[in-house]
């Protein structure tokens, strides 16, 4: 069966989206079958995959508010890369929360997709900068996380409400889910800060064995990659971003849950 | 009568509250009395001030959710620096949309504020990184929005949604609402990506005379005073973030409504 993991971190910013779109790539390019399943009204993930949805192409807003989702098959729509698919999202997606208050097990509504874990390798969940309803639905279908942490104060301090978010999703959702691990991002070695908070973090007893060894370096790369709608391991493959990326999904793919 | 300027961005990770709290901190080393309204739930402003929220402060979450707030100044807080108030966050906030769903005008809490406005040269409002309740509750009160824009693909292409955000809540919550104008962050004249999306905020026509000179560079000093709980003009005063907030200041002061 597919590892599906969930891409959050409540602090905005941090760079949840390049790392879906950049390690989906890389997984991709090692012959893993990759969903990449936007869950962010502002679908930075899907404009960064190259696509622009249009008004009838089934997103994430479907999957949520549709009375039944017969074959979630139907919402994935290939990308210009092999073995690279993706449940787009739009803008819509953000009308989702108040459209179902009051529906029952509306938190459960990803459920939907559970036949496509037998379909792919993995599903990357992308995240909007919140603990609303839609990160909720997230943690409800995932049964990993793994948490970009910016080299940054406000970053790190994030941490705390979404451990206790992720605590709560556990004893009341869904106790299948885990911790993958926490990638540092935007890591500058010469900057004292980004060393600072790398130290808080490897000796945080909360985070004990799950640091990821590969560190995101701050790498505008990533950014100009964004332009172009492509993730930087297809845009420059040289770059020092596809080169972290790659590491990190070397350490994905062996840390099985 | 005091100014109150929203500053909002839907993207995450722009450098809303960094420019809050700077903003602030410059104009009240102008003599200008400065209020700042922490309207995140991740409460990075008054982290950012140097001050950590205990259970009994009056916060944004109790001026949101209280049956009547007789005296908004009993929620008015010092900092350690003259001149410089703050009304801080806390965590409950992000509680405060479901509390009130149902209420008639719960858009409108923030009216609880305008005695206020004759008692500060400036209101800043900080908001978290969505369209949600709190961001609309903000638009309610301000009479002004400044945008911070990073210079990378994501944060230009928000603007698409937040304009329209702004021209809904003109037309049916608060016709005084007007752009203060757009300030570029995290600016980079080295990369190519920094530049394109300047030239493309240039001469876009729906910003025409609304982007700032002022432009803020990418200048990691910046996040290193938040770990201090300083904004970055009381932590470094001769650093590039500091000059940068100060131009801003000048062209605020500049562009009365
Ligand atoms: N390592 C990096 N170095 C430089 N720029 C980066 C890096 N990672 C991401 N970026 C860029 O920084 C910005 C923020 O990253 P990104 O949008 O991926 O973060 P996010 O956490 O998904 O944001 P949001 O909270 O808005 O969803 C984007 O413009 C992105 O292209
Ligand atoms: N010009 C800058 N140069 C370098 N770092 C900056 C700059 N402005 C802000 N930062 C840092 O970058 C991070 C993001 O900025 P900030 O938190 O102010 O953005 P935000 O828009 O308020 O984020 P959120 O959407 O999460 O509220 C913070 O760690 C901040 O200290
Ligand atoms: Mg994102
Ligand atoms: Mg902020």
């Amino acid at each position: 069966k597919g590892r599906a993991i969930a891409v959050v971190n409540e602090k905005g910013g941090v760079g949840k989206t390049a790392t879906v779109i950049n390690l989906a790539a890389v997984l991709s390019r090692r012959g893993q079958k990759i969903l990449v399943v936007d869950m962010d009204p502002q679908f930075n993930a899907t404009r960064g995959l190259g696509i622009e949805p249009s008004e009838d192409t089934c997103t994430t807003y479907t999957v949520m508010v549709a009375d039944e989702v017969p074959d979630p098959k139907a919402c994935v729509m290939a990308t210009k890369w092999p073995g690279l698919s993706l449940i787009p999202a739009c803008v819509d997606l953000a009308g989702a929360e108040a459209e179902l208050t009051g529906e029952e097990g509306r938190e459960n509504r990803l459920h939907r997709l559970a036949p496509l874990l037998d379909e792919f390798d993995f599903i990357l969940l992308d995240t909007p900068p919140s603990l609303s309803l839609l990160t909720v639905c997230v943690f409800s279908f995932a049964r990993e996380v793994l948490i970009p942490c910016q080299t940054h104060p406000f970053a790190y301090a994030a941490l705390d409400d979404l451990l206790d978010t992720i605590g709560m999703v556990k004893e009341e959702i869904n106790p299948d889910l885990g911790l993958c691990g926490v990638v540092p991002t935007f890591y500058d070695h010469r900057t004292r800060v980004s060393r600072q908070v790398m130290e808080k973090l490897s000796a945080d007893p909360r985070f004990a064995g799950k640091v990821f060894g590969a560190v995101i370096r701050y790498n505008i790369t990533i950014a100009e990659s964004a332009a172009y709608g492509k993730p930087v391991v297809f845009f420059r493959g040289g770059s020092a971003g596809a080169g972290d990326y790659g590491r990190l999904a070397d350490e994905v793919l062996a840390r099985r849950p």
